[in-house]
């Protein structure tokens, strides 16, 4: 269901699928780690999305590619006027 | 300030896009910004071209990755117009840059600051009310498993990878959070948007964040 759900094309035999589902597999688990500090009614909620058959790697690789750029400290609000 | 604002409320703020397999949230950050920024200034809210950021922003490398204070560094330097996503559409590739004439319409950047708003949140708020959106980093690496809520943990401050645009605030409930707008489609979070909580930077949220002028 979910690669139906999220249009995914590999075959059940391949070896992308094995891949993928190993994946799947190591999500599932971190989504249970996760939610285990969400107890209160509007804290965040973690679990399967468009993302959930990618590795941490893959992803990192994929979306996370921002350069880290220092800014100056906010020296705060002027006050004249 | 106002205990709740959001520039969406004022039809400012564009709808959430998918940067799909490219890194070019930097520029997705960037543009929107300037969308918003040009929209609020009176113009009609217009969606401007990504891949033109994307392709031109020579010293950031195109969907490889970037970083929004070299591309806002770019745009202010060179006093390139941004034409218009029609005019210039995402491929999510990184292309040549295509020029156009220096009659030709656009919207370019004045000048832009960039802070660590730190420990001074509420200042950031300030900020967001009086300048628009903003262009901020943030650790994203939980956010592979978000379906949405208040983020509260599993997020580090200065380890930024992802930019994104802040377009409001709201501190009316018992958690006071930011509304982020991320660039990954409707499908993820609250239908594109993400909700991190305020104060202690969580995600990083306040480590690096900037402000456009047009």
């Amino acid at each position: 269901s979910f690669r139906e759900l999220f249009h995914r094309r590999y075959d059940v035999n391949s070896e992308e699928f094995n891949r993928r589902h190993l994946y799947f597999q190591d999500t599932m688990k971190r989504h249970k780690y996760l939610n285990s500090f969400s107890a209160a009614p509007h804290s965040a909620k973690y679990g399967i999305n468009q993302f959930s058959d990618l590795s941490q790697k893959e992803f990192r690789e994929l979306y996370l590619r921002a350069s880290t750029a220092r800014a100056p400290s906010f020296s705060g609000l002027k006050t004249e006027g | 300030l106002p205990a709740r604002f959001d520039w969406r409320d004022k039809a400012v703020v564009s709808p959430v896009q998918n940067q799909q397999a490219c890194g070019s949230c930097w520029a997705f950050s960037v543009v929107g910004a300037m969308q918003s920024v040009h929209a609020i200034e009176g113009s009609t809210l217009e969606r401007l071209s990504v891949q033109q950021v994307l392709d031109c922003s020579y010293k950031n490398e195109g969907c490889n990755g970037g970083s929004t204070l070299q591309a806002l560094d770019w745009l202010k330097q060179t006093r390139v117009k941004l034409v218009l996503e029609s005019e210039y559409s995402y491929k999510a590739k990184t292309g040549i840059c295509h020029y156009f004439s220096q009659s030709h319409g656009g919207v370019a950047l004045k000048n832009f600051t960039a802070h660590d708003f730190g420990g001074q949140e509420k200042a950031m708020m300030g900020q967001l009310v009086e300048c628009g959106p903003l262009v901020a980093l943030v650790d994203a690496v939980s956010w592979q498993d978000y379906l949405g809520g208040i983020i509260q943990h599993h997020c580090s401050s200065h380890w930024s990878n992802h930019a994104v645009l802040v377009v409001g605030y709201d501190t009316t409930g018992d958690i006071p959070y930011w509304i982020v707008q991320n660039s990954w489609g409707t499908s993820w979070g609250n239908e594109g948007y993400v909700y991190i909580k305020i104060g202690d930077s969580v995600c990083g949220i306040a480590d690096s964040v900037a402000a456009v002028f047009l």
